[in-house]
């Protein structure tokens, strides 16, 4: 509580960004992938960053373990770590590409964008 | 993001381009793609880059350029291009290219062999659904008006009487048409079922034979029709125009990692294969290493 002003917010170098959405934009030619992918050759992919402090936000969804984690992490960091920011919704992409046989292939890969993150 | 790699919707609204430019416009080929590494691959990997390099690329078909952008433009709005009935609720749809050979004799064409490597069709996916789509140019000069009646077009496994779909065209109505010609879509479903065992499946060859029985509408089916004369000869035609197998399955992996070792294992000698054989080797490393640390 040290750290927080009356708005609740933490300022200075110890403020730590809350788990939240960032950009993570791929390109799968940097990738070396462009030789078998034919489409899309880039997308926004999104990842999760930012800490799972005491107290978790509701908008982050955490588990009860996560809730519980958090907790003891926060009486006793030494003992146990934080809960992780991670997806905890990602959605699918279209994907054309050649298979091995050089047949083009469309395929609904599921997973592949972040769109929201919370803590686990 | 994603918008950058689509052809604008100007240009889908507009006459549709050359395939291999509507590629070019939106998403690269191959061949496009490639060129700029193939001699700094060429002299880093030696023979087998230049190998894989001197293979022929895909040029892929308008019609899975048009399936992944419609798909796609969907999946942005929120929508499952699973629930299109045009997709089968299949999650995966693999475009194979006739590799029949043409019929140069100069006699009428009363059938038409279509040979399709499906090889490649894991046992592991569930198929769904197939099409047969076949190109039929429309009628010329030599396409007389006198003709009449219908004509059925038949599909059907080769050496065998099976009959898998059939169209009925009218060939009256044919014969004034203006377009350029049309695909003719045939539900081959049955031929791809049951599916052989994985062992027994590889190098397997899907052989469909086409015919055209005439009829009229008041008398039953009578002889048999010279393909070519309905615009269904395979002389000279573009990549484009070929005919194309559509399989839809519905794919229980659902990771990339299924086609990056499919990929690995089909050029060994390539810079992304070594690249994903290296990346779980040194995040083993890593691992090893902390934990040796750590003791």
């Amino acid at each position: 509580t040290a750290y927080n002003n009356r708005h609740g917010k933490r300022h200075g170098k110890k403020a730590r960004l809350r788990c939240s959405k960032k950009a993570l934009h791929v390109n799968f030619k940097e990738l070396g992938w462009d030789d078998w992918i034919i489409a899309p050759l880039e997308y926004e992919a999104y990842h999760c960053e930012g800490v799972c402090d005491f107290p978790l936000r509701s908008h982050l969804e955490p588990t009860n373990h996560a809730i519980i984690q958090t907790l003891m992490n926060s009486m006793d960091p030494g003992s146990t770590p934080p809960s992780c920011c991670v997806p905890t919704k990602l959605t699918p992409i279209s994907i054309l590409y050649t298979d091995a046989g050089n047949n083009v292939v469309y395929k609904q890969y599921e997973d592949m964008v972040v769109e929201s993150c919370g803590c686990r | 993001c994603q918008q950058a790699t689509i052809p604008p919707a100007a240009a889908a609204a507009a006459p549709a381009p050359h395939p291999r430019e509507s590629a070019k416009a939106g998403m690269r080929t191959r061949r496009e793609s490639k060129a700029p590494r193939l001699p700094r691959d060429a002299a880093r990997k030696g023979p087998p880059a230049a190998a894989a390099a001197a293979q022929p690329r895909v040029e892929p078909h308008e019609y899975m350029l048009s399936l992944y952008r419609t798909y796609s433009i969907a999946e942005k709005l929120g929508i499952n291009a699973s629930f299109f009935q045009s997709s089968k609720a299949a999650n995966t749809i693999t475009s194979f290219v006739d590799r029949g050979r043409d019929d140069l004799s100069p006699s009428a064409l009363r059938r038409q062999k279509y040979l399709f490597d499906v090889s490649t069709l894991a046992d592991k996916e569930e198929l769904v659904g197939a099409e047969l789509r076949l190109f039929r140019k429309a009628p010329g000069d030599h396409f007389s008006k006198a003709q009449t009646g219908l004509a059925h077009l038949q599909v059907s496994p080769c050496l065998s009487g099976r009959l898998l779909d059939s169209k009925a065209l009218d060939l009256q109505k044919e014969a004034s048409s203006r377009a350029d010609g049309d695909w003719e879509v045939f539900d081959v479903w049955q031929a791809l079922q049951p599916r052989q065992p994985r062992k027994q499946q590889q190098q397997q060859q899907l052989c469909l034979e086409l015919r055209a029985v005439g009829g009229t509408r008041t008398h039953g089916p009578g002889q048999m029709l010279d393909l070519r004369s309905l615009g269904l000869g395979r002389g000279a035609r573009p990549q484009q125009e070929k005919a194309l197998l559509v399989v839809f399955t519905r794919s229980r992996l659902k990771n990339l990692f299924a086609e990056l070792r499919q990929e690995r294992e089909n050029q060994p000698g390539h810079p992304s294969a070594h690249a994903l054989s290296r990346a779980p080797a040194a995040h083993g490393h890593l691992r090893f290493q902390s934990r040796r640390t750590r003791r």
